[in-house]
């Protein structure tokens, strides 16, 4: 069984458009990576 | 008579080995394959899409019902004093930790029951950080990334591609990319897809025109995908990856290919073709959709949101090009609140 997920989050700002408070979301996994429930796929 | 008699003692035990033998072939034969490309993926080899016969002679084969075959005989009853047998043995085969399930083995009456069992409290403690999505199953990650471009597709392997918006079916909610960037939404724009949601599930998709909302002062956002495999042996519930609003739920029925890694290297739409359940609706960022996807042996999905509903029902023809099976929650435009770590939904045998 698969499970698919697909969501939206900040991504970075063009690059005229960035400050300080930019912020864009980052995985933090490699694939073939072992995940278990709850572990951050990604901040 | 007595020639014949020995004939047929010999032709049975000799036809026995014959077959063991050619199964055993076979089965090495399948070992070497996967030996080679778990050492061609080692080296960072991409696999490619090969469609082969094999692939193709599995369509002709009733996998829907094989797999609710599958389902009942899982499903007996076992003596009590077999289980422990039978379930350390599956640990074994499939490397699952027996020291985490809820219950002592023998309280599970049957495989089936065994498959899906809760953990003990604990064992997947759920990262505090409130900026962090985290994993909603136990699995492989597969393929991961940032959707771009307007078809917004997600590689099955490569040379084979499938499109978010097949996957999901015809989202109200699913953000629009044009041009590489994603069409923000405003909040009332939002709301009025809530409303329309429950009379026509077709009424935008990412093939609609674009809906810019020019005066948005928020964050740029960015449509992001995870894919993850479950072996047969991990722990097969799917918990919340944040705190969000289920505000629907689609039933796409479908094949029950297999879905391991020849499964996927071998068979075109695999995850488009197989019966799914997807639950979309709204977390903070914005859009969120989880696609539960079932395969031969792991053929049914069961919703601890929905209790009622039911996969993997016997039907005189599959018909692709039939729309979902779609169900708005309620409240209208609340639908169901999840918190992160909370269970969702399970994969059942069969």
């Amino acid at each position: 069984s698969t499970v698919v997920l697909v969501f939206q989050a900040p991504t970075l700002k063009p690059l005229k458009d960035r400050d300080d408070s930019s912020s864009e979301f980052r995985f933090n996994i490699r694939r073939g990576d072992r995940v278990r429930v709850g572990e951050a796929l990604g901040r | 008579s007595s020639s014949q008699g020995q004939g047929s003692t010999f032709l049975l035990p000799g036809a026995t080995v014959a077959t063991l033998l050619m199964l055993g072939a076979l089965h090495a034969r399948r070992l070497y394959d996967d030996k080679k490309t778990e050492e061609a993926r080692e080296k960072g080899i991409e696999l490619e899409f090969q469609p082969d016969v094999k692939a193709t002679f599995l369509r002709m084969i009733p996998l829907r019902s094989i797999s609710r075959f599958w389902g009942s005989l899982t499903g007996i009853e076992l003596p009590i004093w077999l289980r422990p047998y039978v379930y350390r043995a599956w640990a074994r085969a499939f490397h699952s930790n027996l020291e985490e399930a809820a219950l002592p083995l023998d309280n599970y009456a049957s495989l089936k029951e065994f498959f899906v069992r809760a953990l003990k409290e604990g064992t997947r403690p759920i990262d505090p950080d409130p900026c962090c999505l985290v994993s909603p199953v136990d699995g492989t990650i597969l393929r991961f990334g940032e959707l771009k471009g307007s078809g917004a597709m997600i590689e099955q392997v490569k040379g084979l591609s499938y499109s978010v918006s097949s996957l999901l079916g015809a989202s109200s909610f699913l953000p629009m990319i044009a041009d590489g960037d994603v069409q923000e939404k405003s909040s009332e724009q939002q709301s009025n897809l809530r409303e329309n949601s429950k009379k026509s599930w077709w009424r935008f998709s990412l093939a609609s025109p674009k809906v810019r909302d020019t005066v948005s002062a928020r964050p740029t956002k960015g449509l992001y995908y995870c894919v993850i495999y479950l072996r047969p042996g991990d722990y097969h519930r799917i918990h919340s990856p944040v705190e969000w609003n289920v505000l629907v739920r689609r039933h796409f029925a479908g094949h029950l290919f297999p879905l391991n890694e020849r499964a996927t290297r071998t068979i075109r739409n695999l995850y488009v073709e197989n019966e799914r359940v997807v639950l979309e609706g709204l977390w903070e960022e914005g859009f969120m959709a989880i696609a539960a996807i079932g395969a031969t042996n792991i053929g049914s999905i069961k919703l601890f949101i929905e209790p009622e509903f039911r996969t993997n029902l016997p039907r005189k023809k599959l018909v692709n090009s039939e729309p979902p099976e779609e169900q708005v929650y309620e409240p209208e435009g609340i639908g169901k609140i999840l918190k992160k770590g909370d269970e969702v939904a399970a994969f059942n045998m069969g």
